[in-house]
């Protein structure tokens, strides 16, 4: 999808979902994403903010996408 | 929850941020 990785997709669509104002936080997305391991998760996150889909909220734990409006 | 306006100011200053890089990647794909 879009030049993601199945991994990067799944955890950006997990993150448009959260319509919490502080975004969801790494450790909701490893309980969402149970087959996915911590490291992974962690590289699409990183990836996902160096392209712009996403965006930390009130500390480096918590991220929104910038799609989800 | 309740958010503070310092808070919530910077939420809006990492999202402006993320929609410049977004925009950015988008025009070198082009």
């Amino acid at each position: 999808m879009n030049g993601l990785t199945p991994q990067q997709g799944q955890v950006l669509n997990l993150i448009k979902t959260c319509k919490e104002v502080q975004g969801i936080s790494i450790q909701d997305i490893k309980i969402r994403l149970k087959g996915m391991n911590a490291l992974a998760i962690k590289q699409a996150v990183e990836f996902l903010g160096n392209e712009g889909h996403i965006y930390s909220t009130v500390d480096e734990d918590h991220y929104r996408s910038t799609e989800s409006e | 929850t309740s958010l503070t306006a310092e808070q919530q100011q910077k939420i809006e200053e990492n999202r402006q941020r993320a929609l410049a890089r977004r925009a950015e990647r988008l025009a070198a794909q082009q």
